[in-house]
């Protein structure tokens, strides 16, 4: 698990039984009292669980999630994506720019433009067992060797490393460049429930090269891409390019996708499977 | 039981609007006060990386 905070920004990203929504009345009060006490934009998401029912409240299904959020976000939106019955990727939005449109809440204030921002996820799954043998601690003393042996630092070389190995199995990667952008890698190595995500937000005007890289660094038999871009980010323009491209001529097969404008960002959201497993 | 580790991860992200006062920064809040908000979410600080721009923490679980 992971959580960065920037001058305006703060980001958790947290997996097994935990309840991130939990802390979000305090993290607000602590905002405030630095200052913030007025969110702009508010970003939910998850893939679908694998053992929902393990989950605890306010976790144990979107639904709980929605309300839980809407109580502190009236005018939030809530998306699914995907095929509710197989994969699927929630999400659930707040942006203050939504309610500027009401006259009745707020009138008479300045629109904030937006800094340029995009974040691209790949969450994979079904992991090749022999690739994932690297993240065991039996493997490496520390972390830095699994980084090594795996390949992570290459995948984009300005990062600045913090990793972590958990005993017996188990693997964490929070990644930071003097521009201020973040990679970060979390690994469940288990065969029986392999699960990779990756996520940054570099600028890049293409993300096929990154999400190649990803892929042969972890070899999923199956994976979800998401890319979140705002009107200023260079992605933006260049997300199409990669919902026409991105499958032709190799191995993987698209079984679904999406594309979603909001307000302020547009969202791509597909998902691949190896043709032959 | 049979082991089982949920892998999939809950990702909350939000953006505060810019502050009048230049010096107001979340990156102020202090490594107490972000473990006692984790302790609600029920992970704890494992390590801390920071520059000029971001500090990232990396998580139990």
């Amino acid at each position: 698990s992971s959580m960065f905070v920037s001058k305006r920004r703060w980001i958790l990203k947290t997996c097994g039984t935990t309840t991130p929504l939990k802390c979000l009345g305090q993290l607000l009060k602590l905002a405030e009292a630095n200052g913030y006490n007025v969110v702009a934009d508010l970003f939910y998401s998850r893939k679908n669980f694998t053992r929902p029912e393990a989950q605890r409240t306010p976790h144990q299904g979107f639904t709980e999630e929605v309300t839980y959020l809407d109580s502190v976000f009236p005018n939030g939106r809530s998306y699914c994506l995907g095929s509710m019955n197989l994969e699927c990727w929630y999400l659930y939005t707040f942006s203050r720019s939504d309610i500027k449109i009401s006259p009745k809440l707020i009138t008479d204030e300045k629109i904030v433009d937006s800094d340029p921002d995009q974040t691209i996820e790949i969450l994979m799954q079904d992991l090749d067992p022999e690739t994932m043998s690297v993240f065991y601690k039996n493997k490496f003393d520390n972390a830095n060797g699994a980084t090594v042996k795996s390949g992570i630092d290459t995948i984009l070389p300005s990062m600045h490393i913090d990793d972590f190995l958990f005993d017996p199995c188990g693997y964490s990667m929070n990644g930071i460049n003097d521009k201020g952008e973040y990679m970060t890698i979390h690994i469940t190595p288990e065969n029986q429930f392999s699960y990779v995500s990756f996520e940054t937000n570099v600028a890049l005007s293409n993300y096929r090269k990154l999400i190649n890289q990803v892929i042969n660094t972890f070899k999923p038999g199956k994976f979800i891409v998401t890319i979140f871009a705002n009107k200023c980010s260079l992605a933006y323009e260049t997300m199409k390019e990669l919902e026409v491209e991105y499958s032709k001529g190799s191995h993987w097969k698209r079984t679904d996708m999406q594309c979603c404008n909001f307000p302020s960002y547009n969202l791509l959201f597909a998902q691949y499977s190896h043709a032959e497993k | 039981s049979e082991h089982f580790f949920e892998g999939v991860e809950k990702l909350l992200e939000i953006w505060f609007e810019e502050s009048s006062n230049s010096d107001d920064d979340l990156r102020n809040i202090s490594r107490a006060d972000w473990e006692n908000v984790l302790s609600n979410v029920n992970c704890e600080i494992i390590s801390t990386s920071k520059n000029d721009i971001i500090d990232a923490f990396v998580l139990s679980e």
